[in-house]
């Protein structure tokens, strides 16, 4: 298995009174099998890679007297500098705002929007949470549903186009005098024009505080073309990590990192409002090296 | 070994990227490739490699195979971790059987999620087809239960059954849907006739754990692979394949009722290695 091999390899190097450049890349050869074991799209893979070589083949580093334990900690220092910054949460800094929660289908948008909400709430805001997604069945009434449960006012309309109802969405923020949206939209494929100009459109309305890609702990090397063209067409401003509850490693992270520098805020850790947790680096780059 | 192997060293670089990037995996991969250089000649060419890893990759797959499906009702068990694309599939297939004269029932038996009972009944409205389900909370055993009677005498068949998404790591929760195959069966013998694992096409590595602890817990008879519209190519089909000889029986090509077909192990492979 393959999280062995890289604890052997572990074990090997910091048994070992000498270093040399050979064993360092015999090691780094495991920690790249890791890594894209732990879904690392493979270019932030190399990337990575290359920077702690760089690192830890220093005199400094082969020559001190536990070079074994240097190097390991080079590559965790190193992952975790890359998965950065150290710790999450979102500030807004001014109101009224909003936040735009955006991602693929399925990834866990709308469950987050209530866990924000309650998480706002808590610290005083009035909150209202707004539902644009006009396509899914009953994905109006999810969004209702929750915010009955955590007593958040809900702005959920059916049967106007995508831009009415973004417009009508805003009147109703304004006219109420709320402190923060919180923007549920459509899952979609970075590859559909059509739906990224939707959401586009959205940001250009609201301009929110953040736009947050919610990206699922799951996935694979798409992750990186995701985080590209969510980049591309909103500029999005930070990611949350779902479903971290499960057993993923959440190599994603890392490939969205790669190409964007975007801050993780959030780690999402289960179905319940309450089940979302700040982000830390140091947390994430433990269960990506396994 | 750039000069015993065939191929140039970028070569070989070139099939690595093509297949790590594809979710195949790195021990998967290392593998596809000691196996293809075993079975190349001194002077192969970059087109007799791809000629090779793909019937390399076409053996790992099994044969294609639909549903199998006998003495009505016949339940089929949907299953999965959250956000898959379970309730959207179960509406896809639905739509089709009813295309070819089956009368499928449309089982609500996820009573745990925010409006999961709403999201399939509008399904079933909008394809006009039955629909039965309980109030949130409920138990979701309870819910087949009633789906088989309904089935029984109103002449339904198949019974397709949404349950919650649900990740494999937590214990009590894939004990339920044990409990609703055990209802299942006593209900009827032999049912759930298939037990689908519903699969995300994005998804990475995890997808064969999902397998792994689903097919350990239930028994899983075949494979939806959901969201293949995407960019990603879910080459982790090969290693869930390889090992436990899952068949893939349809996918998932967009959010429509329209959007799914029958599984093709050629068409598959075609789009992995494109
Ligand atoms: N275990 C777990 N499940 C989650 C988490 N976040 C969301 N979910 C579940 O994932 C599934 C999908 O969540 P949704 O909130 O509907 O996802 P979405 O992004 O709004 O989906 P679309 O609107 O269809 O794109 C649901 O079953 C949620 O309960 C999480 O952190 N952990
Ligand atoms: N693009 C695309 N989207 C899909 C496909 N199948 C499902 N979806 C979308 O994925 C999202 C989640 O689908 P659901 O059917 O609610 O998934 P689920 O597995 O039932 O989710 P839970 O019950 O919450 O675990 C929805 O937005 C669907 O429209 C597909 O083949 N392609
Ligand atoms: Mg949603
Ligand atoms: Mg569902």
């Amino acid at each position: 298995n393959l999280s062995q091999r890289f604890q052997d390899i572990i074990k090997k190097l910091t048994g070992k009174g000498k270093l040399s450049v050979e064993d360092v890349d015999a090691a780094l050869k495991e920690v790249r099998i890791a890594l894209l074991a732990a879904d690392v799209h493979l270019s932030a893979v190399k990337a990575f890679s290359q920077n702690v070589r760089e690192k830890a083949v220093a005199r400094e580093i082969l020559e001190s007297l536990t070079p074994g334990q240097q190097v390991v900690k080079v590559v965790r220092d190193e992952l975790t500098e890359m998965l950065g910054p150290g710790t999450g949460g979102i500030t807004v800094s001014s109101y009224p705002n909003s936040l735009m929660l955006v991602g693929l289908q399925g990834s866990g948008k709308t469950t987050t929007c209530a866990k924000l909400a309650r998480i706002f709430k808590k610290k005083g805001k009035s909150v209202l949470l707004v539902g644009l997604d006009l396509k899914r069945p009953a994905a109006l009434d999810q969004l209702k549903y929750l915010a009955k449960q955590e007593g958040i006012p809900c702005f959920a309309e059916q049967g106007a186009g995508a831009q009415a109802t973004t417009q009508k969405a805003q009147e109703y923020f304004r006219a109420h005098h709320f402190d923060l949206a919180i923007l549920d939209t459509a899952g979609r494929l970075h590859t559909d024009s059509d739906l990224m100009a939707e959401v586009k459109a959205v940001q250009d309305t609201f301009r929110p505080a953040e736009s947050i890609l919610v990206l699922d702990a799951t996935t694979g090397h798409v992750a990186l073309s995701v985080a590209e063209e969510f980049k591309r067409w909103l500029d999005y401003d930070s990611i949350i990590l779902t479903k971290m509850d499960g057993d993923a490693r959440g190599g994603a992270a890392l490939s969205c990192r790669y190409v964007t520098a975007k801050p993780i805020r959030y780690f999402g850790i289960g179905e319940k409002t309450d089940d979302l947790e700040p982000f830390y680096a140091e947390r994430l780059a433990s269960r990506i090296l396994g | 070994i750039a000069r015993r192997t065939p191929l140039s060293s970028s070569q070989w670089e070139e099939l690595q990227v093509l297949l790590l990037e594809g979710d195949l995996g790195p021990e998967l991969a290392e593998q596809s490739l000691e196996n293809l250089k075993a079975s190349l000649e001194r002077d192969a060419t970059l087109e007799m490699a791809l000629a090779n890893l793909r019937a390399i990759l076409l053996s790992l797959l099994p044969a294609d195979e639909g549903l199998r499906l006998v003495n009505p009702p016949a339940a089929i068990l949907f299953v999965g971790v959250n956000g898959t694309g379970k309730t959207t599939s179960i509406a896809k297939l639905a739509h089709s059987m009813r295309e070819q004269g089956r009368r499928p029932l449309l089982v609500g038996a996820d009573t745990f999620r925010a409006a999961a009972g709403e999201q399939l009944q509008q399904w079933a409205t909008r394809l006009g087809l039955p629909f039965i389900g309980h109030e949130i909370g409920g138990d979701p055993s309870a819910v087949v239960f009633d789906a088989m009677e309904m089935a029984a005498s109103r002449g339904l068949d198949p019974v397709l059954i949404d349950t919650a998404g649900r990740q494999h790591t937590t214990h009590n929760l894939m004990e339920e849907l044990k409990k609703i195959k055990r209802v299942l069966g006593k209900k009827k013998a032999g049912e759930p006739q298939e037990v689908l694992l519903v699969l995300d096409a994005n998804a990475g590595m995890n997808a064969i754990a999902q397998a792994q602890v689903f097919h350990e817990t239930l028994g899983v008879t075949g494979l939806i692979l959901a969201k293949f519209d995407s960019p990603a190519r879910a080459g982790f089909l090969f290693s869930i394949a390889r090992q436990w000889q899952l068949p893939t029986k349809f996918v998932g090509v967009g959010e429509k009722a329209e959007n799914i077909r029958p599984f093709s192990a050629v068409e598959f492979l075609d789009q992995f290695l494109s």
